[in-house]
């Protein structure tokens, strides 16, 4: 199957999204 | 937002009055990113921990142990920092570590990625990811190459990849450098 990847900028915002 | 892969945040705190694997307690689980920050907001900073305690962060069914039958033929890249990288450096290079781990950024070779351990130690700290296949050459070197490179450590550092069986037997021997 597809491997969920998620680069650093994305991780970063969801650190900050309510 | 799921990640691919469950993971397992261990605290180990050394207390030579007890066996090994009763110092070692799992914090939690998680399998989303608003999970993992959930977890990192609510525990201490790798650098306020005492001397002798560790955090893992290992996938889901492999225990933070060479003697896993998934760490047993594997290795580890291992940063060590200098006693002054603790303030400056130690917890943004642990956070980047976990965020290379859930965020599968070995893409295909994340497959071998077994963990990450961070020991503080007084003589100096150490990061260290755990691959289970030491004899895999190619995906090891991308690993660290990859690795190396979210670090953020200048081109003429370098970082040294040790097999456990090596480990264990208190060789120091560096089997890949990148």
């Amino acid at each position: 199957g597809t491997r969920i990847i998620y680069d650093r900028k994305f991780l970063m915002e969801c650190r900050n999204s309510p | 937002h799921p990640l691919q892969n469950r993971w397992a945040l261990w605290f180990f705190k050394n207390d030579s009055s007890r066996v090994w694997q009763d110092n070692l307690h799992l914090i939690t689980k998680f399998d989303t990113v608003e999970d993992f920050w959930s977890t990192y907001s609510h525990i201490q900073q790798a650098s306020k921990l005492s001397s002798g305690c560790d955090y893992a962060l290992f996938k889901d069914g492999i225990q933070p142990m060479w003697e896993d039958s998934r760490n047993k033929r594997g290795g580890r890249w291992l940063v060590s920092l200098a006693k002054h990288q603790r303030h400056s450096k130690l917890d943004r290079l642990w956070l980047e570590t976990m965020l290379c781990l859930i965020g599968e950024s070995f893409e295909e070779h994340s497959r071998e990625v077994c963990g990450a351990v961070v020991n503080i130690r007084t003589k100096g700290d150490k990061i260290s990811v755990w691959t289970q296949e030491a004899e895999n050459q190619a995906s090891v070197l991308h690993i660290g190459q990859v690795y190396k490179e979210h670090l953020g450590l200048s081109t003429k550092a370098t970082i040294g990849y040790q097999a456990h069986a090596d480990t264990a037997t208190k060789s120091t021997r560096n089997k890949f450098v990148v």
